[in-house]
């Protein structure tokens, strides 16, 4: 999957 | 969480810390571009919105909490306590051009086309940029106090190290994020110049003064 639908960075 | 992006993190924590206190000790905000103080807010504002509706780590939560509440914060001291301060003159870079490309990008190159994701891909793009009025203001007035250049010094460093924990994370998990890796290096790369000045100049006692 391109991407994530959930950023855990700053 | 890694080395790098810790730092990295406690970098940008640093160069928020440092602006307050330059506008704080000397009662002024003269050499602040508020223009790019707006744009941080605006940043933190579209990035951070999914506080409301994701969990990452009291960490996370706690960070995002305060990039928003000390960006306002910064807005509210420009603009209302040391509005008297406060150079519009210089202060001319035409952020709608940073704005329209920024908003254009979000909606053609984001991982989904949800409010959210656009908003977060938006955000990422406009943080890119974002240092410009500052660094135009910087160039404009030609020289700067060694607290303002602290302050971007640890604002560039921050991306800069976030460069290093990408290349951790792929390496380490397989982490890949096109979006912000081509921001981060944009946005890295913006200060180029500036590191350059920072550490013939600053970093040996001098003052940090553009040449002519």
């Amino acid at each position: 999957k391109n991407g994530k639908a959930h950023h855990d960075e700053l | 969480m890694n080395i790098f992006r810790l730092t990295a993190d406690l970098m940008h924590l640093a160069s928020i810390f440092i602006l307050l206190l330059k506008i704080q000790k000397t009662r002024s905000c003269a050499g602040i571009s508020f223009k790019s103080q707006l744009l941080y807010a605006l940043v933190f504002i579209t990035r951070y919105i999914d506080l409301f509706f994701y969990w990452v780590s009291l960490y996370n939560t706690l960070m995002k909490i305060f990039f928003i509440g000390s960006s306002l914060y910064i807005v509210y001291l420009m603009q209302v306590k040391f509005r008297a301060t406060n150079d519009p003159v210089l202060d001319t870079f035409r952020i709608e051009y940073l704005l329209a490309p920024c908003a254009l990008l979000a909606l053609v190159a984001n991982y989904a086309f949800t409010a959210q994701e656009i908003l977060w891909a938006f955000s990422v793009y406009l943080e890119a940029g974002a240092i410009l009025p500052q660094l135009f203001m910087l160039q404009r007035r030609g020289e700067a106090e060694t607290i303002t250049t602290h302050y971007l010094f640890a604002l560039g460093a921050y991306r800069g190290l976030y460069l290093l924990n990408w290349i951790y994370r792929y390496w380490a998990e397989g982490y890949v994020d096109w979006i912000a890796w081509i921001a981060g290096l944009v946005q890295t790369g913006l200060y180029t110049d500036f590191f350059y000045i920072y550490y013939t100049k600053v970093l040996k006692g001098q003052k940090f003064e553009l040449p002519a």
